[in-house]
């Protein structure tokens, strides 16, 4: 482990726990994409199988696993519960979201098929997840880029996932250089991962700095 | 078992 990985982890999780705390607190899911949040769930699912074979890596693997798990599982639950208390609130927020999943979930299922480390059951679902979570912020970033205005809440939390998603970067470096690893398709994905970030920070620095408008292409 | 790969990362 090296700084890069756990402050990456750590902003991975600050990020969630931003989502959950701003929810709760505000009761507001104004500018949450809820598709790209299901798709979190399922990435978790289908990429921490392994638990279940109980091949432990450590416990703070482990244990990491379990919390990403939970908390993505949780904040749908958050989201769907505001169908009953504030039914106006969740149809503007399904309204709003309406990016294609069914794209990403099918492209992402093509490139596991075709680029994994395995032709198994377990590893299929690993790329498959690797390669999901690339474009997981779509729907988000959509939303976003459609009201034209920027919710706090919402980026802080794109904020803190860009951070982590850019750590892993020098992170991967690191390892290569001491470890002499590498883990050719987490990179490459988060590579793209990262691009589609930097595209959301470019704006963001722009509209911070400049005062402009949040727009994204 | 052995055929599974081991991913260290999240």
């Amino acid at each position: 482990m090296n700084l890069f990985r756990i402050l990456g982890d750590l902003s991975h999780l600050a990020s969630i726990l931003i989502l959950i705390r701003t929810i709760k607190a505000t009761d507001s899911i104004d500018g949450i994409s809820f598709k790209t949040q299901a798709l979190y769930v399922i990435i978790f699912f289908t990429r921490y199988l392994d638990l279940l074979t109980f091949q432990h890596i450590s416990i703070y693997n482990s244990l990491m696993k379990l919390f990403f798990i939970g908390s993505s599982l949780y904040i749908v639950i958050l989201l769907q519960r505001s169908k009953a208390i504030q039914p106006i609130a969740y149809r503007e927020m399904i309204m709003a979201d309406t990016f294609k999943v069914q794209y990403l979930l099918g492209g992402s299922l093509i490139m596991a098929l075709l680029f994994n480390y395995k032709f198994s059951f377990f590893e299929i679902l690993w790329s498959f997840s690797i390669w999901l979570e690339s474009v997981a912020i779509l729907p988000q970033l959509f939303m976003l880029s459609k009201s034209g205005k920027s919710k706090s809440l919402t980026i802080h939390y794109i904020f803190a996932l860009g951070i982590y998603r850019t750590l892993y970067i020098p992170n991967w470096i690191w390892r290569y250089f001491v470890e002499g690893k590498v883990d050719k398709l987490a990179v490459i994905s988060g590579i793209v991962q990262t691009l589609i970030y930097s595209d959301f920070f470019y704006i963001y620095y722009k509209k911070v700095i400049k005062g402009s408008n949040l727009q994204l292409p | 078992s052995s055929s599974t790969i081991m991913h260290d990362e999240l």
